[in-house]
């Protein structure tokens, strides 16, 4: 399903140069839930948007799926963002004049065979909140907004940056075993970063970054 | 330092109403390290919103230092905000188009007898980021900007609202000992939120908030 060859995302503000992906190997396969952890500022969310193609990366080739989306036109590359992948940015990207429940809709909108709206909200524990726009929603409401808008889409890769740093433990792993539960169902590929190690425990592969590369690579024998 | 009475916050967006605070009761004195634990929804912000005087309570009082600050005018208010008390947003609230340094220097110059520039960014480890502008860091960076920024101004009331949740464990941690080590030197005052529990252990005091009510308040004998 995800397959990158050497990819590397280097930045040069001013004279330092900064390289956010160093030549970065990886494949995950159809079904997999893979856990991703670093230290805050080691090229996860950089990582996340290769794949999603939302940031064409410096070097290498990024493949979904079987295609090579460097070759896409932005329109190609645009339809196949929205059909193929679900994102759970790290800072939310929630419409601020639209409330929740329209939030969650308009990416439902995206896709044929989209999950229920009612059902997602539900899942996230936000009925009574349906109707608020994000700045009349806590900062773990928000959040679990986001996650909502990237299920009810089901897609077939989803892509997760730290879908719990604002919400209690309590939450967060209702939230992430909602998340294992869900993508399990519908055999849907999962690359998940948190900082979050109770979660690493339930995945199929644990990766571990470091200064833009993959370092370590665990696989779980039994989840 | 901090004296509230009765102080509740209702929203009414539509029919439905919202007790974001109902009824709190609160003291804090001069030089503690309070930690506020609770669910995703239950009151966290708007508390520390009422508190820093950046929201107008419903009813009830809100007194720092001896001031009740609702019979403050609007330049006063500001004012006193700017000497007396640090803030670390949920969302960072950097300004966009200045670097890290910039955004941090800004907030020294607000008051008399600030930190120096280069031991906060040491502090917060951001020493080689120094010159990006916000969507040239990562999130983790970013938090750490928005926790320089505060600490820069040397505030007696210090006002932290998840001050950790886009960080690793690690850094996380060295970002906690920090406050609580920096906030002792100078006897600050602090309240903040987390769902970090390794920190409530570190406090003198815990508080657990449930739907805008404080329902629990620990003293920590040996922090
Ligand atoms: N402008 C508003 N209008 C209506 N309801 C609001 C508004 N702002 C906040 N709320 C509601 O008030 C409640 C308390 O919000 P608050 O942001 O204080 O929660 P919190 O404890 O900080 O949560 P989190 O841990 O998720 O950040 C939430 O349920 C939220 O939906
Ligand atoms: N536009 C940019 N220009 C220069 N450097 C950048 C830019 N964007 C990101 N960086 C740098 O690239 C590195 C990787 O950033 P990235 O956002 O991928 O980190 P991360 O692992 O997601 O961290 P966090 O856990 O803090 O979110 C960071 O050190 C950051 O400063
Ligand atoms: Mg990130
Ligand atoms: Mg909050």
């Amino acid at each position: 399903v995800v397959q990158l060859t050497q990819v590397s995302k280097i930045y040069s503000p001013g004279q330092a140069e900064v390289r956010a992906l160093d030549g970065v190997d990886l494949s995950i396969d159809a079904g997999q839930f893979v856990v991703l952890l670093g230290p805050s500022g080691c090229g996860k969310s950089t990582l996340l948007n290769a794949i999603g193609g939302l940031d064409s990366p410096t070097a290498g080739t990024v493949v979904i799926d079987g295609t090579d989306i460097s070759s896409l036109t932005d329109a190609q590359l645009t339809r196949f963002r929205r059909q193929k992948i679900g994102f759970i940015f790290q800072f939310f990207n929630l419409v601020q004049t639209l409330s929740a429940k329209e939030n969650i809709q308009l990416a439902g909108e995206l896709v044929d065979e989209p999950r229920s709206l009612a059902q997602v909200l539900k899942d996230v524990r936000l009925e009574d909140r349906a109707d608020h726009v994000p700045n009349q929603l806590s900062g773990g409401e928000q959040q679990r907004v986001a996650i909502a808008r990237a299920l009810i889409k089901n897609p077939p890769l989803l892509l997760c940056d730290e879908p719990t740093g604002e919400l209690d433990i309590a939450t967060g792993r209702m939230i992430l075993s909602l998340l294992r539960t869900v993508t399990r169902e519908s055999s849907q590929t999962v690359l998940l970063v948190t900082h979050n190690t109770a979660i690493a425990k339930m995945s199929d592969r644990v990766l571990f970054m470091r200064d833009g590369r993959i370092v370590e690579d665990q696989v779980n024998e039994a989840p």
